[in-house]
């Protein structure tokens, strides 16, 4: 089995080769052309790049909401937190400034 | 297509890096 | 997956042949050229759009990072607050 896989392989790579030297030799591309078989190749390595970069900005992307909401969390408890420690010092319950409400809503 | 596609995750991505940036920044204004 | 990554392996190498069948009558068919040559321009206009996307991934990677450091000096704070209560 494993000998047939090989020699498949081998025939494809001998197919893929006649066909781009048949290529190259009938249609030489002139100057300033671009030279098809190269095309070919930039436009299956243009889209696993594509594909690398997409992997890469999901996995960031995920990263930033984890770390965010974590952020928010955190906030949300010491937020109460002071809020409970003013209460039992008896000190005055300092209000939010108005950009403090803004961007507290802003984070909810 | 592929041209779209990249010109929409670009496009994506730009609008993703302001939130952050002004989540940041009012993360900063409630630490203070 | 072996057996899945082999077969991957070759539809590949076929559907690479196929491409190349597809542009083996370049000299009869000067439409083909024509298009060919479009799609080599646009290949240079997407290669720029994806530098700029990499550079988008490369400023979020650095958000990640201003983030988690924000994370953990907020975890700071909270356990100096459940500290004084």
């Amino acid at each position: 089995m494993e000998d047939e896989f090989q020699k498949a392989d081998s025939d494809l790579d001998y197919l893929q080769y006649r066909l781009e030297y048949e290529i190259k030799t009938n249609h030489p591309h002139s100057a300033g052309e671009k030279n098809a078989v190269a095309i070919l190749k930039e436009l299956s390595a243009i889209k696993s790049r594509y594909q690398a970069l997409c992997a890469r900005f999901k996995a960031v992307s995920v990263e930033q909401k984890e770390t965010k909401s974590c952020i928010c969390a955190i906030l949300n408890k010491t937020m109460t937190m002071i809020r409970e420690l003013q209460k039992q010092t008896n000190l005055e319950l300092t209000l939010l400034t108005e950009e403090e409400k803004a961007v507290t809503e802003q984070l909810k | 297509t592929l041209k779209d596609d990249v010109n929409a995750l670009l496009d994506n991505a730009r609008l993703e890096s302001q939130e952050s940036t002004s989540f940041i920044k009012a993360t900063k204004v409630l630490m203070k | 997956s072996d057996l899945e990554q082999l077969c991957s392996y070759v539809n590949e190498k076929i559907e690479n042949i196929k491409k190349t069948l597809s542009i083996r009558n370049l000299g009869q068919d000067p439409a083909l050229k024509t298009t060919l040559s479009k799609i080599g321009d646009e290949i240079i206009t997407v290669n720029e759009l994806l530098n700029k996307f990499e550079l988008e991934i490369q400023y979020q990677e650095q958000t990640n990072s201003s983030l988690k450091e924000l994370c953990a000096s907020l975890e700071e704070e909270f356990k100096d607050v459940d500290h004084l209560n």
